[in-house]
């Protein structure tokens, strides 16, 4: 999965 | 995870834990909107959809779960629970917040990082919390007086997302191609409408008075 798309942030 | 986001979670836990704590010890809701309260349970059911799907960590997937949980039962609470209910100001609480829903959500079909389904709702969640806090502002306006529970709570709602705002700044300058115009520009309109409650809350504060 990208990264950039994985929400890591609450 | 750096310390303005580990501040601003900890921050926004304190602000549910300070609601749960009014409602469930002293069993009154008074000054709380109940509507504020259910945009902000539709607001983590449409973010937190990928708590089953994409594991962060830990300490992601128990604040997800924490979050979902104070927010959903804090609705029941002042739905159902018959001590608590009784508190609640439905005259006073009246902000048409469903006419916020819809708006957000066409906006987040317009503008979004990128057009899936999660993703969709998921930008609806960052437009929807941008606003969330209007008819808690609403009926803090009408019922002027508050006790410092409430006016605790709203601080630091207001608060933990000035916090992420720092945290961003912070990526940024640290992370490479670290750039999220939405949830940027989302973060700084939500914090921006606090200002005015934050004006209020600091001026009764430093006179040790309540909030009015």
């Amino acid at each position: 999965q990208d990264q950039s798309h994985s929400h890591d942030e609450l | 995870m750096n310390i303005f986001r580990l501040a601003g979670d900890m921050t926004h836990l304190a602000s549910v834990l300070v609601l749960l704590l009014k409602i469930h010890t002293i069993k009154s809701c008074a000054g709380v909107s109940l509507r504020t309260q259910e945009l902000y349970a539709i607001v983590f059911a449409t973010r937190y959809l990928d708590i089953f799907t994409s594991f962060v960590s830990v300490y992601n997937t128990f604040m997800k779960l924490v979050f979902l949980g104070s927010s959903f039962s804090i609705v029941w609470y002042m739905r159902y629970h018959k001590a608590v209910h009784r508190t609640y100001d439905r005259e006073q609480d009246t902000f048409r917040h469903w006419f916020l829903v819809l708006p957000c959500l066409v906006l987040a079909l317009l503008i979004h990082e990128k057009f899936t389904f999660l993703e969709v709702l998921w930008t609806f969640s960052l437009y929807l919390e941008a606003v969330a806090i209007l008819p808690q502002l609403v009926l803090l306006q009408r019922t002027r007086n508050i006790d410092n529970l409430t006016g605790q709570y709203i601080f630091l709602l207001g608060g933990y997302r000035g916090l992420y705002i720092l945290n961003w700044i912070y990526r940024y300058f640290t992370e490479p191609h670290f750039v999220h115009w939405i949830t940027w520009i989302a973060g700084l309109v939500q914090t921006l409408l606090y200002a005015d409650f934050f004006y209020y809350y600091f001026l009764r504060f430093i006179g040790g008075r309540g909030v009015e």
